[in-house]
């Protein structure tokens, strides 16, 4: 995924 | 992190104890859809696994933990320990109806087609469809116990905070994540009906009963 910010998330 | 998704994640670490506590202080599952547990396996297993390729935060790292060692101690709380208060009768949703449209979906609408991402992808639409066989074991009995309402309507809030955390990252960051967005809207407003029972019921004493 290029944008990780989602990733930080649970 | 923003005040909604602390509290999104707070409002979901105490579902699971509410659960918890629910089963052990009652040593019984009755009223609790192990279906829709094992769905939240599934859930945490699949959207998890970047685990063990990619550190973001000890937060974050001891949270995803958490979540996946307390859905199997009450998948072994329900299936092993208190099996024999299991309900398993009303428990009759078929969860390979949620299972494959599901994984379907994140092969056909993801961000990139790589093992990780699809998995995460399916996680996501899973989790936003997992309650479903925990509502209908509600409907199908008429009536929940107060510490399962709790439950809930802890777990309903999680991501309905997620939502407005994602409201506040799009102006504050410019961030938004389409796939998320969506399946976490669909995921708030099954519970919308719930909400209105607790609110009107639960929260005035009385025992979440559905009309008849």
């Amino acid at each position: 995924k290029e944008d990780e910010g989602s990733k930080d998330e649970l | 992190m923003n005040i909604f998704r602390l509290a999104g994640d707070l409002s979901h670490l105490l579902a699971i104890i509410l659960l918890l506590i629910k089963i052990w202080k009652t040593r019984s599952c009755a009223g609790i859809s192990g279906k829709s547990q094992i769905l939240f396996a599934v859930v945490y297993v699949s959207r998890y696994l970047d685990l063990v390729t990619t550190f973001i935060s000890l937060y974050n790292t001891l949270m995803k933990l958490v979540f996946i060692t307390s859905s199997f101690a009450t998948l072994y709380l329900m299936y092993v320990k208190f099996k024999a208060t299991y309900d398993h009768n009303h428990d009759s949703f078929r969860i390979e109806f949620l299972l494959l449209p599901c994984f379907v979906l994140a092969l056909l609408i993801n961000a990139s087609f790589t093992p990780l991402e699809v998995l995460w992808t399916f996680s996501i639409y899973l989790e936003a469809v997992a309650i479903l066989p925990q509502l209908f074991l509600v409907s199908k009995t008429g009536e929940a116990e107060s510490i399962t309402s709790h439950y809930l309507f802890a777990l309903g809030s999680y991501r309905a905070l997620y939502l407005l955390n994602w409201i506040y990252r799009y102006y504050a960051e410019g961030h938004y994540d389409l796939i998320a967005i969506f399946a976490g809207a669909i995921q708030t407003i099954l519970y919308c009906d719930f909400f209105y029972l607790y609110i009107t019921k639960v929260l005035k004493g009385k025992k979440l009963q559905l009309p008849a």
